[in-house]
């Protein structure tokens, strides 16, 4: 049920916040060594979120909704007047 | 289209904020969204209440999750004014709506539009540049670790997950990005912001796009 609040086991042991911990440094070790030489490419590392597991990340800040949208068509539309 | 620009530079986006435990990141771009538009058309820029939106948009479901395109639908048809934030702070739990008077003063919305731009992300910034910043909605499962630089991998579009409002776009360097302000604190990402690679719909970041007008 997505309206039940969430509910982790909280307060989280140190342990658990630990494996969290390793789990994430294992993740960006992963992330960053697919596309070393790719120009501006993304780079991953410990930040507030590196001792939640990935399953708590989503629970917690990942609650939008999706929705299907009509497809942009630009011959529907007027056109876009000149912006400065 | 221009090469780079960002509604930051107009002084009409306000500071990243956070949302701490709460899963309201629908309503954190919504109101980014109204904020921003209302600066664009001369108001003076200034924070709205999150937490109204949290409260009082009784077809989503506040810290536990939402639609943007609920939380819109709300604000269209109920006409609802939002107040500032200071005069309805965000707790970042869910609470009792909070109703004020017909004659309190709010920033309401006359109307929004919601398309899927996959394939013609030029034309999702020419949206940009005309109403403001733009509501999306994304596949936000690595940004978990992000640091910086250009999420180009590592994402999925048909998964979205996540609100987040795009300010802006830089075509200037050979991979050119869309310019991304979240709500997970200014110390997440680029100062608050994330980039993502413009024309490939990397992270669905074109599949669920709204603008808002006032």
């Amino acid at each position: 049920d997505s309206r039940a609040p969430f509910t982790p086991t909280w307060p989280r042991s140190r342990e658990r916040e630990a494996a969290a911990f390793r789990e994430s440094l294992n993740r960006h070790r992963y992330l960053n060594s697919l596309f070393p030489s790719e120009n501006s490419t993304a780079f991953y590392g410990i930040n507030q979120f590196s001792y939640l597991f990935p399953e708590e990340f989503k629970a917690i800040y990942l609650r939008s909704k999706p929705s299907k949208f009509p497809r942009y068509s630009a011959e529907v539309h007027m056109s876009i007047p000149n912006v400065s | 289209l221009p090469l780079r620009f960002d509604w930051r530079d107009k002084q009409v986006v306000t500071q990243v904020r956070n949302q701490q435990m709460c899963g309201g990141c629908w309503a954190f771009s919504v109101v980014g969204a109204v904020e921003s538009a209302y600066a664009i058309k001369g108001k003076p820029l200034e924070d709205l209440s999150v937490q109204q939106v949290i409260d009082c948009s009784y077809n989503n479901y506040g810290c536990n999750g939402g639609s943007t395109l609920n939380a819109l639908n709300w604000l269209n048809k109920m006409q609802v004014k939002l107040v500032k934030d200071s005069e309805y702070p965000f707790k970042a739990q869910n609470g009792l709506c909070h109703y004020f008077s017909g004659s309190h003063s709010g920033f309401s919305i006359k109307g929004y539009s919601a398309y899927d731009f996959s394939d013609q992300e030029d034309e999702m910034a020419k949206a940009l540049l005309t109403f403001g910043p733009l509501v999306v909605i994304v596949d936000a499962v690595s940004w978990q670790d992000y640091l910086g630089g250009i999420i180009q991998h590592h994402c999925s579009s048909g998964e979205a997950n996540h609100a987040v409002l795009i300010t802006g776009f830089d075509k200037t360097g050979s991979t050119p990005y869309w310019i991304v302000r979240n709500s997970w604190g200014s110390s997440w990402g680029v100062d608050g912001y994330a980039h993502v690679k413009m024309g490939s719909n990397v992270c669905g970041i074109a599949d669920s796009v709204s603008s808002i007008f006032v």
